[in-house]
């Protein structure tokens, strides 16, 4: 464990937190894409079997629990009780596709042929795209609550640190890893217009409204 | 047998 992956972790804890913040304090999910909550429901189902086949640190077990879990209650709250403030309408993206194109990169280029490898290397390419519904329906609707685009940014930045945890982990332990690097690295592309906007917008006090 | 690879990141 390093510094950066430490504070990368607690990132995205922070933001499944402030998600459901903003869920509870508005009583509202709109302008959450919930394409994009269920597309985290499969990432870490998918990749955390390892759950049942090996044990890493207690640390390890029970983030992976709290991201299962915690995403299973997103979809849920937005499924159930606050369905009727879901904006369906804007979240219109083809998570489908997305589904599929991760699963054929998955087979095309597996970690190992293991079943469990397949299904890691499946979650870690979908993981890369699964933002996309959400940022998508904010680029539709032009805009997004601050507390919603507060945790794009958390998001975004649990990513951007796991970048310089693999460049301090490569010359401190000799540690590789192509397929999460190239997947990650795409993954922290997307988010690059968004902080854009963000820094210049969102943090003077503004909303998050496209230029 | 062929074991799953150590993936100990989240």
């Amino acid at each position: 464990m390093n510094i950066f992956r430490l504070v990368a972790d607690l990132l995205h804890l922070a933001s499944i937190f402030i998600l459901l913040l903003k869920i509870q304090q508005t009583k509202s999910c709109a302008g959450v894409s919930l394409k994009t909550q269920a597309l985290y429901f499969v990432v870490f189902v998918t990749r955390y079997l390892d759950l049942f086949t090996h044990f890493y640190s207690v640390y390890n077990s029970l983030m992976k629990l709290f991201f299962i879990a915690s995403s299973a209650y997103i979809v849920y709250l937005m499924w159930k009780p606050y369905r009727p403030t879901y904006s369906a309408s804007t979240d219109t993206f083809r998570a489908e596709f997305l589904i599929v194109g991760a699963a054929l990169l998955g087979l095309a280029f597996p970690d190992s042929w293991h079943i469990l490898d397949i299904l890691w290397s499946f979650s870690i390419y979908l993981e890369a795209v699964a933002i996309l519904p959400q940022l998508f329906q904010m680029t539709r609707t032009g805009e997004a609550e601050t507390i919603t685009s507060h945790y794009v940014f958390a998001l975004g930045a649990y990513r951007a640190l796991y970048l310089m945890n693999w460049i301090y982990r490569y010359y401190t332990e000799g540690y590789m890893d192509v397929i999460a690097w190239v997947a990650g690295a795409v993954q922290t592309i997307l988010y690059a217009d968004f902080f854009y906007i963000y820094l210049t917008r969102v943090m003077r006090g503004r909303l998050f409204s496209l230029p | 047998e062929q074991r799953p690879h150590i993936h100990d990141e989240l």
